[in-house]
């Protein structure tokens, strides 16, 4: 554990409280990707399945379980509780696009052909791309609130702050993933375009708002 | 052959 890694956690962390405490106060998912947040759920699902084979820490344990439990109450939340709000008409990004190369890029691209670790292969790059969805939503409505956008740029921080974590454990561990690295570092990049209309807008008061 | 480290990353 370093102060990388620990700030990308808090941030993933923060991300998910920013989205739930949206959701719950303002009882509604407006602008929500619902397909986002169910392919986030998959992902989890998938990468931590581990935490009845492999131990790691208690702090690993309940960031899994905290992980897993809460994509699981953001869709309850989008689906079923506040379902009259959820902006469906937005959210039309085509799942199958994503799901089919990322599960045969996971059968070919593995560290090793086992059950286990293709799932963690597949959540690896399947969270990659897991938030094209909402990004799509965005870029279709022309528009986020401020708090979605807080939302994201929480979410897309913590991916990038963990790759300081890998440039950093390789130096001082000469431990890397090159899988996590490469799938790390495409996550990161398609939000570059969304950073950087957050800091020219949104950390200025302005509405995040696309030009026409 | 080379066991897999651990993963220990969220």
């Amino acid at each position: 554990m370093n102060v990388f890694r620990l700030a990308g956690d808090m941030s993933h962390l923060l991300a998910i409280i920013i989205l739930l405490l949206k959701i719950w106060k303002t009882r509604s998912c407006a602008g929500i990707s619902g397909r986002s947040q169910l392919l986030f759920a998959l992902t989890y699902t998938a990468r931590y399945l581990d935490l009845v084979t492999n131990w790691v820490s208690l702090y690993n344990t309940v960031m899994k379980v905290f992980f897993i439990a809460t994509s699981y109450a953001t869709i309850y939340l989008m689906y079923l509780k506040f379902k009259a709000t959820y902006d469906s008409n937005h959210d039309t990004f085509r799942v199958e696009f994503l799901l089919l190369p990322v599960t045969i890029l996971a059968l070919v691209l593995n560290h090793e052909f086992s059950f286990m670790e293709i799932l963690w292969t597949f959540s690896i790059y399947l969270e990659a791309v897991a938030i094209l969805p909402q990004l799509f939503m965005v870029s279709k409505t022309g528009e986020a609130e401020s708090i979605t956008s807080h939302y994201l740029f929480a979410l897309g921080s913590y991916r990038l702050l963990y790759i300081f974590n890998w440039i950093w454990r390789y130096y001082t561990e000469e431990y890397y993933d090159l899988i996590a690295i490469i799938a790390g570092v495409v996550q990161t990049v398609l939000y570059c375009d969304f950073f950087y209309l957050y800091f020219t807008k949104v950390l200025k008061g302005k509405k995040l708002q696309l030009p026409a | 052959c080379c066991k897999l480290p651990q993963k220990d990353e969220l």
